[in-house]
């Protein structure tokens, strides 16, 4: 039965979207099957991957009762997307009873179908971040080493304290990963060990680091994965790394 | 009568709060009295200027009526606090006749009192971003020239548009300010190009850009702004350069 991971972190350019897509990929290069969702009306994750404005997407499937639109995007890989569209499901999914199972609802029947279901989370701490909390069986933190690292991330964690000990008790931490570290700034360099100090008794923080790479952000214009974008880059060795370190997990 | 200038992009990690605060700074330098008005539940604004969990904050101002809670954070430079509180005001707002003219509403008294207001949005294009735009007499978009760049703004001149067809006449856009430019990456000369040449017919482009500069990083952990921090930083020279051009157009 597939792993189901919210990639999570309300604060904004985290590196979620570029997570979701690069560990997702390498991911499937390992051999697993991988559903991506993009749950975000910003549709980051669907762009890149060249679905613009989708006929058929997620917002459909929690508002209607259809099933989860999918779209092929590699082998064994796959997306449902989303557009700004997706941002009519607030108020509605918010209002409605039990509104914020909709997700988990609507992929309980994929999970025979996929060994990993990954969930883009937008910048926000609301019904479609919390969504993904309560269908996720884990959720991973992406987490850029600067000043709002160590604020935000105490709130994400009682948000994740909240969805584990109200609706969904199976709810676990992966673990944080770092993303766009710079280890040539101080600033980098003292907040990683500041992090590690502070969450290092309570949660996992992968080893796998992703660095700030050039190609990361080459690739996307580009509309590709990193894999097939630059396979030899920085950006691809660290997401096969974390993959190969979420997978080590797996098997234990 | 103050402007007052909402800082929006619903991309997330572009530089909004970090524009917020050290645009804000170098007008108050240049002698205008200025007051920063946190509208984002993560409440990094107020981080970075100190004020953290706020007992009086916007939120008390949007839903009770009350004066706006103003903490002096320099000379002549207020800040209306926010943290997660904000976020009970969401669903408040969304279902309340008129919800999203109630910062307009809390400001209007203040405009006699400041030369500037500007307004921190969050990454989300939700009811604080439209009542941002409602109070706004014009806003100033931060762009960073990577891969979601031009779908996002798009995005967001739609809602800008639909904001000032049907409620706020007066809106107009400032200008697009491109932030965390890298110059020596090809992805990001190239995106500037792509940009302006997308852009330029509709809206002005900023000529300062706000380069990434590790000071701008460094100044927000020391919870400085730029002047404070490194007041020869190519952060502190392009702020500054930015509210030279935003002030020689108020000349004009
Ligand atoms: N390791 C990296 N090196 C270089 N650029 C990166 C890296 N990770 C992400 N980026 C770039 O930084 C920007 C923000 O990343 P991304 O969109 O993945 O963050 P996000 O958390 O999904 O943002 P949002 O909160 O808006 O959804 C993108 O332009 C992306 O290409
Ligand atoms: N020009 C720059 N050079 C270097 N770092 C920068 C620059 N501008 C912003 N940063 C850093 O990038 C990160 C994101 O910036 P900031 O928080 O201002 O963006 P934002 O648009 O307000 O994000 P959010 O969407 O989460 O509100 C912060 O850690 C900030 O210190
Ligand atoms: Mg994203
Ligand atoms: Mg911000």
């Amino acid at each position: 039965k597939a792993k189901v991971i919210a990639i999570a972190n309300h604060k904004g350019g985290v590196g979620k979207t570029t997570t979701t897509l690069n560990l997702g990929k390498a991911l499937s290069l390992q051999g697993y099957r991988v559903l991506l969702i993009d749950l975000d009306s910003q549709g980051n994750l669907s762009q890149v991957l060249g679905v613009e404005e989708p006929q058929k997407q997620v917002v459909h499937a929690l508002l209607k009762n259809e099933p989860l639109p999918i779209v092929s995007v590699g082998t064994d890989f796959d997306l449902a997307p989303s557009d700004l569209e997706l941002a009519n499901a607030d108020l509605e999914l918010v209002q409605a009873v039990g509104g914020v199972n909709q997700l988990k609802n609507v992929i309980s029947g994929l999970r025979s179908t996929y060994d990993y279901i990954l969930i883009d989370c937008p910048p926000a701490l609301n019904i479609f971040t919390n969504s993904a909390l309560v269908a996720a069986t884990s959720c991973l933190i992406t987490l850029q080493p600067e000043a709002s690292a160590m604020k935000g991330i105490n709130n994400l964690f009682e948000r994740i304290t909240q969805v584990r000990d109200r609706i969904n008790h199976e709810l676990t931490v992966e673990g944080i990963v770092l993303t766009l570290v710079d280890k040539r700034l101080n600033v980098h360099r003292d907040m990683l060990n500041y992090i590690r100090g502070k969450v290092l008794t309570n949660f996992t923080i992968f080893n796998a680091e992703i660095r700030l790479n050039v190609a990361l952000k080459e690739s996307q214009i580009a509309q590709q994965d990193i894999f097939t974008y630059a396979k030899d880059s920085h950006g691809a060795v660290d997401y096969r790394n974390l993959a190969l370190e979420l997978t080590k997990q797996r098997v234990k």
